[in-house]
């Protein structure tokens, strides 16, 4: 089974319409890996990006360094992972 | 059976599978399991057919699950199909819907994806098949659809999770909604459940120009988010999915529409802000049953604007 342990999923606000652009070089990149579950259109709805453990620290930095505005939606996408799957096999127990 | 069912938590394909044939014999006389054909793995593909007798009557096709990490569709689905169930007969509403029409619901449209993301990667969104040439396997089966096949927003490269594969209609998955679609030749109404963050939508994705009916399919869907919005206040946007999201191509309401569907909608559930594709189980049912509010909306007006 896969693991993200210590990945994190941002929700980036982007204010302009560079800052989409910006954003787009970044979903057409691959070095980060990144998994955008929403996608950079317009500055009207939110953008989440999954980031890789490995690659957060530069994700991050990118994001400050262009001042796009951002915060951590999900803070370990492995924890939450981990619950979902406890509550799955403690209902497939309880309807067993 | 269908009555202890546990609706509040997520389910392992082969429990869903077997939830439909519970569904099949606790309604005999208006839910029908049909198999479309067998996806990339050869798992079945099943529709549950909600039929009240008629030939070839006028048809509302509703899918959910096409992108197999969105589980709250799935999910919402199979409440929505077993509200369906119990409410005809019951509500004029739905009894009406159901002496004129028949609805098809496909609750997991990417079996194979479904079952990986419960078995390998939770995160898996596309299809499993091999693709020629590259490590990588799967295609988007929502950018795999003849509607501007190949165009932006989607990719050719085979890593990326929006691969549009080799050729229109290439995922055998696609394939099979399509030929079912294409011979039944009665379908008025074509709509996908995905998730998140609560949109409705209309075509066109694959091009940002308005559709014919962008004015009636824009005012559906505004009173359809009305109807949704009732129960606990959830906020959706309504908009041609080129203009409320982003420019997509290959995508199936496109399709349908093209198609001669006019009523052609996609969903996006909840949630916006917290968990994304994790929403916990807790919130199954109030999504479900929002959702319902916003579906049956949509489908009481294709049954009394017939075209």
């Amino acid at each position: 089974r896969k693991v993200f342990t210590g990945d994190q999923v941002l929700r980036v606000n982007a204010k302009s319409e560079a800052q989409i652009q910006l954003l787009k070089t970044l979903e057409n990149g691959e070095v980060f890996k990144l998994d955008f579950w929403t996608h950079p259109s317009s500055s009207d709805l939110p953008i989440d990006i999954h980031v890789p453990y490995a690659s957060l620290y530069a994700v991050q930095k990118f994001l400050q360094d262009n001042e796009i505005p951002f915060h951590v939606m999900i803070q370990d996408l492995q924890e939450l992972l981990d619950k979902e799957q406890e509550d799955l096999q403690r209902n497939a127990v309880k309807g067993g | 059976d269908t009555k202890s069912f546990d609706y509040a938590t997520y389910h392992r394909l082969d429990a869903i599978y077997s939830w439909m044939d519970s569904m099949v014999a606790g309604h005999p006389n208006l839910i029908s399991k049909v198999q479309i054909g067998s996806s990339y793995e050869n798992r079945p593909m099943y529709v549950l057919k909600f039929s009240t007798g008629g030939n070839n009557r006028p048809a509302i096709w509703i899918d959910a699950g096409i992108h197999s990490r969105e589980w709250i569709s799935t999910a919402s689905a199979l409440w929505m199909a077993n509200k369906m169930a119990t409410d005809f007969g019951v509500d004029p509403s739905v009894t009406s819907l159901l002496g004129k029409m028949d609805v098809y619901l496909m609750i997991v449209t990417n079996p194979d994806g479904y079952a990986y993301t419960h078995t390998n990667d939770r995160m898996w969104r596309k299809t499993r098949s091999v693709n020629s040439g590259s490590t990588c396997r799967g295609v988007d089966p929502n950018r795999n659809w003849d509607a501007g096949f190949g165009g932006p927003g989607a990719s050719k490269n085979p890593c990326s999770e929006s691969y549009h594969g080799p050729s229109a209609h290439s995922a055998i998955e696609v394939k099979n909604i399509v030929d079912l679609i294409k011979n039944h030749g009665n379908f008025k109404a074509f709509i996908s459940i995905h998730a998140y963050s609560q949109l409705l939508m209309y075509p066109y994705g694959y091009t940002c120009n308005d559709i014919p009916h962008q004015a009636e399919l824009d005012s559906v869907g505004r009173r359809a988010v009305q109807a949704l919005s009732s129960l606990y206040g959830t906020s959706y946007r309504v908009g041609s999915i080129c203009k409320i999201i982003y420019q997509a191509s290959g995508g199936s309401i496109d399709w349908s529409y093209n198609n001669g569907v006019k009523y052609s909608f996609a969903f996006e559930l909840r949630d916006t802000g917290r968990y994304g594709f994790l929403l916990p189980a807790n919130q199954i049912i109030p999504t479900a049953t929002e959702t319902w509010l916003g579906l049956k909306h949509i489908m009481e007006y294709v049954r009394d604007h017939p075209y």
